[in-house]
């Protein structure tokens, strides 16, 4: 029961709001009248280095379980072709990010799928 | 994840939620932090969707992850999405799809068309309490008039296992979901059900406002070390604000 107490646990919070200006997220519009391909490209060419290192770090950990360069190939051809199999606008999103970033279409998927891989 | 949705006593509504992701994928013993929690946090950008020259739908996201888990449709509804632990999970889901069993569709895509195309509270209410899922999850939705707030409980396939909604007229003011199912006790070792109820009451009614609820998804321990952003959203403004969240140690790590 750590978690019920200090310093794990605190007071109600009453001081937090409003937090300070630099921890306000951006906003991206996103124009959904421009193709799908091209829609996000404006939001994560800048990000690509870091999404590049989020993307690392999860094949680093599948590293720890099997051999990750047989690993991450194997997911790049199994995951790849599924981004067809995407109801419209994804299969084109997708693969936008990919060309946008560079980042293998199968990583693309494996990242947009997590939530249901992560829930194993 | 920790999600409010909340109602305060001119029957305004108020949703909010805590983004919380990365357990056990990988510990920064240097930093005494989760490596991927803190991998995402630079990710984290609103999204403004636009046709037209119109906002259809707002949404948080990961850069790079298209799906909609945080999200709001002004003026019509509000939505967050927490992780559900089941052993029917999603990779169950993943093999049938795999296999070209392709009824069941993809959480993120799901809830960004509903929110996209939402008309109003309800028939959204109704359509995710049934559509195809292949990985369960709490929805948790909100709405624009008193009384809309519900936690709908899924498993894979097209069964909800609860519905559970805001009642204010018998006292049910705000609803509270993390990530366990609301009709049984969260587990002893992550009870931060408990501490968003005490501070819900604490706060009362009357202080219910973007700041309130703010103040409750900052304190210890939901706030925690996989806390990457609190996002606040009030429907009828159409207002959707996100801060990053950052747990100093000592802090606990879920």
């Amino acid at each position: 029961n750590a978690q019920d107490l200090p310093p794990f646990t605190e007071d109600c919070r009453s001081d937090a709001y409003p937090p300070p200006v630099k921890d306000k997220v951006g906003t991206y519009v996103l124009n959904l009248d421009q193709a799908p391909e091209d829609r996000w490209t404006g939001l994560v060419k800048p990000l690509t280095e870091k999404l590049i290192v989020l993307i690392q770090d999860i094949k680093d950990l599948v590293g720890i379980f099997v051999n990750e360069t047989k690993a991450v190939d194997y997911l790049d051809e199994l995951l790849a072709p599924m981004a067809d199999t995407f109801p419209e606008p994804y299969p084109g999103e997708l693969k936008g990010i990919a060309n946008a970033t560079g980042i293998p279409l199968g990583q693309v998927i494996l990242y947009n799928v997590f939530y249901e891989v992560f829930t194993v | 994840c920790t999600s409010l949705v909340v109602e305060d006593k001119t029957g305004d509504l108020f949703h909010a939620r805590n983004l919380d992701f990365g357990l056990f994928l990988g510990w920064d013993a240097k930093n005494s932090t989760w490596a991927l929690t803190e991998r995402l946090r630079p990710l984290i950008i609103n999204v403004d969707y636009q046709q037209g020259g119109k906002t259809v739908g707002k949404g948080v996201h990961f850069a790079g992850y298209v799906g909609m888990i945080t999200g709001m449709k002004p003026g019509v509804l509000s939505l967050s999405m927490n992780e559900r632990f089941q052993a029917e999970g999603g990779f169950i889901g993943i093999i049938e799809w795999v296999l070209g069993q392709r009824d069941g569709q993809w959480m993120g895509f799901v809830l960004r068309d509903a929110v996209v195309k939402a008309t109003d509270f309800n028939s959204t209410l109704q359509y995710l309490t049934s559509v195809d899922l292949l990985a369960p999850g709490y929805i948790i939705l909100g709405g624009n008039s008193t009384g809309q707030g519900a936690i709908i409980t899924r498993s894979i396939g097209t069964k909800a296992d609860d519905v559970k909604m805001l009642n204010p007229s018998n006292g049910t003011w705000y609803l509270v979901e993390t990530n366990y199912d609301n009709w049984e006790s969260p587990p002893f070792f992550d009870n931060r059900r408990a501490p968003a109820t005490k501070c819900m009451n604490t706060m009362t009614q009357a202080n219910v406002g973007l700041k309130g609820i703010f103040n409750v998804l900052s304190t210890k321990p939901v706030r925690n070390l996989l806390t990457t952003y609190t996002a606040l959203m009030h429907v009828r403004s159409g207002t959707l604000d996100t801060y990053l969240q950052y747990c100093p140690q000592p802090c606990f790590p879920w």
